[in-house]
């Protein structure tokens, strides 16, 4: 038996519209822990992974490990059927092949459940150590989403630089080139406005556009972002799911051929 | 000219 309830149901919401551009089909893990989910783009080029911790839902009750393979385009139809105020409660029984949205205005006045057939996903889980990065840049999430879409216009890939100076995104195309140079500013009236940047050694990497940008689709789950860079490592880029979780998109570099 | 890099050169299965 699992029951999930969500006072704030927009976060799935929200959570949904941020990765069912880059995965199609992914299984959803719920534990003690929490509610999980990790896939890959088809390409294996990109990783998004989700945690919602079991402290932040109202009720959770998850009698033993579960995972429950979903077509997200179709979740995300289901989710849309609910109001941004809405309280969001996931449910499926053992052995069940389908999962249960309800979802409860906020005054209780109307009360609708939308069931879902749960489908076999085949994926492979890969193991993410821990790491440390060589840069880790905080910055405003609108920022960094409206500097990716800015250099798509220009260019297919972008090179992220931290120095001292600063953190440089970089492109290049047949138009012309661009560069975008973000400085650590924290004199800021809201530190959700700061852009900070933890250096340990100065990092260049490549990265294709086109995933940064579906990335940025996380965008209005958190005023902010954090980009973690190490030579030779994909990138992580992390948006934080209110105080209860995370979306974090691993992202392989490009190298020179 | 840029080779994109897979995952898995990264990081095992589980």
């Amino acid at each position: 038996m699992l029951e999930l309830r969500l006072v704030q149901g927009s976060l799935l919401k929200k959570v949904l519209e941020a990765i069912k551009e880059l995965v199609t089909d992914a299984n959803f893990d719920c534990s003690a822990t929490g509610f999980s989910l990790q896939a890959m783009d088809s390409s294996h080029v990109a990783l998004v992974a989700l945690l919602l911790r079991s402290e932040g839902f109202e009720h959770y009750r998850c009698d033993r490990n579960l995972s429950m393979g979903m077509n997200l385009n179709n979740v995300s139809k289901m989710l849309r059927c609910a109001g941004n105020d809405d309280i969001i409660t996931l449910k499926a029984d053992d052995g069940s092949d389908t999962v249960t949205f309800m979802f409860e205005s906020p005054n209780q006045d109307k009360i609708a459940d939308f069931e879902m057939k749960l489908m076999d996903i085949d994926s492979e889980h890969l193991g993410i150590p821990e790491a440390e990065y060589h840069a880790i840049v905080k910055m405003p999430s609108a920022e960094f989403a409206r500097i990716c879409k800015d250099l798509s216009s220009i260019g297919d890939t972008v090179v992220i630089s931290v120095t001292k100076e600063g953190v440089k995104f970089s492109t290049r195309g047949d138009i012309g080139n661009a560069n975008i140079v973000c400085r650590q500013n924290t004199t800021v009236d809201k530190p959700e406005e700061a852009t900070i940047i933890e250096m340990q050694e100065p990092v260049s990497l490549t990265f294709a556009l086109r995933y940064m940008n579906s990335f940025t689709k996380a965008t209005p789950l958190s005023n902010t972002v954090t980009i973690s860079l190490s030579s030779e490592l994909p990138v992580v880029v992390e948006y934080k799911v209110a105080d209860m979780g995370y979306i974090r998109f691993y992202l392989a570099p490009k190298i020179e051929d | 000219n840029c080779l994109q890099w897979r995952l898995k050169e990264f990081y095992g299965t589980q």
